[in-house]
């Protein structure tokens, strides 16, 4: 079984990087193979997993540009089971091809859909980190995936960037992808007992009701210490609360999606 | 004087709208006219004044499709001294067509020369709100500024951010906007003591050096609540630690452009 997750959220700053890298590593710790694809220049996967896009050959540059396939750009991490394929733009000249060879909005999901056609599946689940913007690269993802995993963040803007974001898959479905579900919203930067989170929680599950994760990702400073380490917060303080949250998010997303 | 100050960063959620809001009333607050803009699909600048761009005519979507004009569109806000223009786009089809009439990225600064021209100039001060992204939308506020003012979050992925943005900076000055500045970087969410919020002042005033704001703003609650009050921080809480900064950064900016 693969599945395909784009992560996926227009406010900035929500957590989808931190939750691409850190779900990505809780569920290769949960023996699941999983790969992270990373379409936003900002190349912010790679700098969380210490490793450097120049010195590869292959990233999503080269998917998207029709220069390498899946296969091809997909490197091993220094976690077993999980391998990357950074965004590997590097320069403005670049981030202009990149965005410009994105307008081909189907080219992601065309490699997936090959991938998919071999025998023997590599990967029991494909992250894809997403920059914040509708625009072509997210659409990129958004065409690829099997559904849509939106980290929420407790505070003032991040309620209309998700209804953007809602009505976008709406057309999307009509147009171009008329499987892609909801993976689920997971609440990212709970602080317990402040208003703001509290009154984000108690809006999130009235607006989102099942959508919305039993797990919640606590602000853990662990979670911001660990990206300077370059690794998963998992690797670096297991017993920390934010590594904790991303295991049982893991756990909670192979349940949904393996109980059938 | 008209001073145009493009409030940009590529990455996500540190601060762009909050400091367009903030730093806009504070202007205010000290006698200056100002202005905002919102180029940012999300319309976080109206939400967190309190206005509904529905209930408007006009917004940013008229001024780039060219069926309205500044002054056309300009609306005063609950504060004096401050003039409003949200994005007002509404839905997803608008925001499509929003990203579509931005690709002719001279519409805003033709807009702004206009203004410029008239004998008595209505502002002292224009600040434009960009998304997290170094798209059309963000290059019609860089082509209509006189400078940047770049927020910069304490964090890992924050510094990469900048440094894309100021090679962008440097092939707009070649080819469009040769007279472009940078006002300056004001970190923000700046949690004295910590130790992911020491390395990051420390790393900036390496980096930025002289182009480092002298104020910082710290991490506040009272900021991130005032925006589900739907006011400036000052509006809401003139003691708070957040709002005595923008006050101070004001100060700064009033100081840096009006000694000359
Ligand atoms: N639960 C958390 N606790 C503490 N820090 C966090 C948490 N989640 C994310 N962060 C930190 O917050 C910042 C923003 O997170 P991140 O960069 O992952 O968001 P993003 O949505 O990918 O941003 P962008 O929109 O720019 O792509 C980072 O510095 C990250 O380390
Ligand atoms: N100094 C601060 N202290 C506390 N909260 C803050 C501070 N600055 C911003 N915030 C809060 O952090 C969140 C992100 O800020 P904001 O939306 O202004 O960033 P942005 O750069 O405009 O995001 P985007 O990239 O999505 O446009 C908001 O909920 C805001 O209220
Ligand atoms: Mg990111
Ligand atoms: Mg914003």
């Amino acid at each position: 079984m693969l599945k395909v997750i784009a992560i996926t959220n227009p406010k900035g700053g929500v957590g989808k990087t931190t939750t691409a890298i850190n779900l990505a590593a809780s569920l290769a710790i949960a023996e699941k193979q999983v790969l992270v694809i990373d379409l936003d220049p900002a190349d912010a996967v790679a700098q969380g997993l210490g490793i450097r896009p120049a010195d590869l050959d292959f990233g999503a540059f080269e998917i998207l540009s029709g220069s390498a396939n899946l296969m091809e750009a997909a490197r091993p991490s220094s976690i077993a089971r999980l391998d990357v394929i950074p965004a590997r733009v590097g320069d403005s000249e670049r981030e202009v091809r990149f965005n410009e060879v994105a307008k081909n909005r189907v080219r992601l999901s065309r490699q997936i859909d090959v991938l998919r056609s071999t025998n023997r599946l590599p990967y029991d689940y494909i992250l894809i980190d997403t920059p914040p913007s509708l625009n072509d690269l997210t659409f990129n993802a958004l065409l690829a995936a099997d559904s849509v995993l939106v980290p929420l963040q407790a505070g003032q803007y991040a309620f209309n960037a998700v209804r953007r974001l809602m009505q976008m898959l709406v057309r999307l479905r009509k147009s171009a992808n008329p499987g892609l579900d909801v993976e689920g919203v997971v609440l990212n930067f709970y602080e317990k007992g402040t208003r703001v989170s509290d009154r984000a929680l108690f809006q999130a599950r009235k607006v989102f009701r099942s959508y919305l994760f039993d797990t919640v990702i606590p602000k853990n400073t662990a979670i911001g210490y660990a990206a300077f380490e370059a690794k998963p917060v998992a690797m670096m303080d297991i017993k920390s609360s934010g590594a904790q949250a991303y295991l049982a998010l893991a756990e909670e997303i192979i349940t949904r999606n393996e109980k059938h």
